[in-house]
């Protein structure tokens, strides 16, 4: 599972 | 990426590129708060730390670039340059902002998603936006002379949170595990401060009349 982390966003 | 996500990063820089505009044509800072746009030079800079080392995309690289050097150029256009600084109404703009900092901190140490000092300061970048506009508001309360720059400014940057709300909802129904309770909160908080702006943004726009935000 591939835990999306929300520091992708700006 | 999503349209939503898309939509709020663009109406962000566009917010910034009115506030650089208005600034650097007219060469005036009236209405505008120079300890908000303090605040959000620190919520860049405490939130971006990882824009080298932990590379996205040349997209999000780019993006923090620019919301790095256009508030900080603001600050500095607000501080140091010789005519605009004449405009900047430091009696009006009395926010004890620093004030706002210690208790994002605090609740940075204790409401995290990590504890680490990354994570801590990203946390700290999320509460302290969430209030950076408040010295902004109580300034537009304060003049209530507010030009349609910066009107259109403070909408635009209330608008890009916004766009950030159905971006998670979005990325909540689409990805597996996205949960992000502190950022959702922190979000909502933010965008709520702008409600009865955008309700007196909304009634000028309406009715054709000068925006006026009541005493």
């Amino acid at each position: 599972k591939v835990i999306v982390n929300i520091h992708d966003e700006l | 990426m999503n349209i939503f996500r898309l939509a709020g990063d663009m109406t962000h820089l566009f917010s910034v590129l009115v506030l650089l505009l208005k600034i650097h044509t007219i060469k005036s800072c009236a209405g505008i708060s120079l300890k908000t746009q303090e605040l959000y030079a620190i919520v860049f800079a405490t939130r971006y730390l990882d824009i080298f080392t932990n590379y996205i995309s040349l997209y999000n690289t780019i993006m923090k670039l620019i919301f790095l050097g256009s508030s900080f150029s603001i600050v500095w256009y607000m501080r140091r340059h010789k005519i605009v600084r004449r405009s900047y109404d430091k009696d009006q703009d009395t926010f004890r902002h620093y004030f706002l900092m210690l208790p994002c901190l605090i609740l940075a140490l204790i409401i995290n998603e990590k504890f680490t000092f990354r994570e801590v300061m990203w946390t700290f970048s999320l509460y302290l936006e969430a209030v950076a506009i408040l010295p902004q508001l109580v300034l537009l309360q304060r003049t209530r002379n507010i030009d349609n720059l910066t009107g259109q400014y403070v909408f635009l940057l209330g608008a890009y949170r916004a766009f950030y709300i159905l971006n998670w909802i979005y990325r909540y129904f689409t990805e597996e595990h996205f949960v992000h309770w502190i950022t959702w909160i922190s979000g909502l908080v933010q965008t709520l401060l702008y409600a009865d702006f955008f309700y007196y943004y909304f009634q000028s726009w309406k009715n054709n009349v000068k925006l006026e935000l009541p005493a």
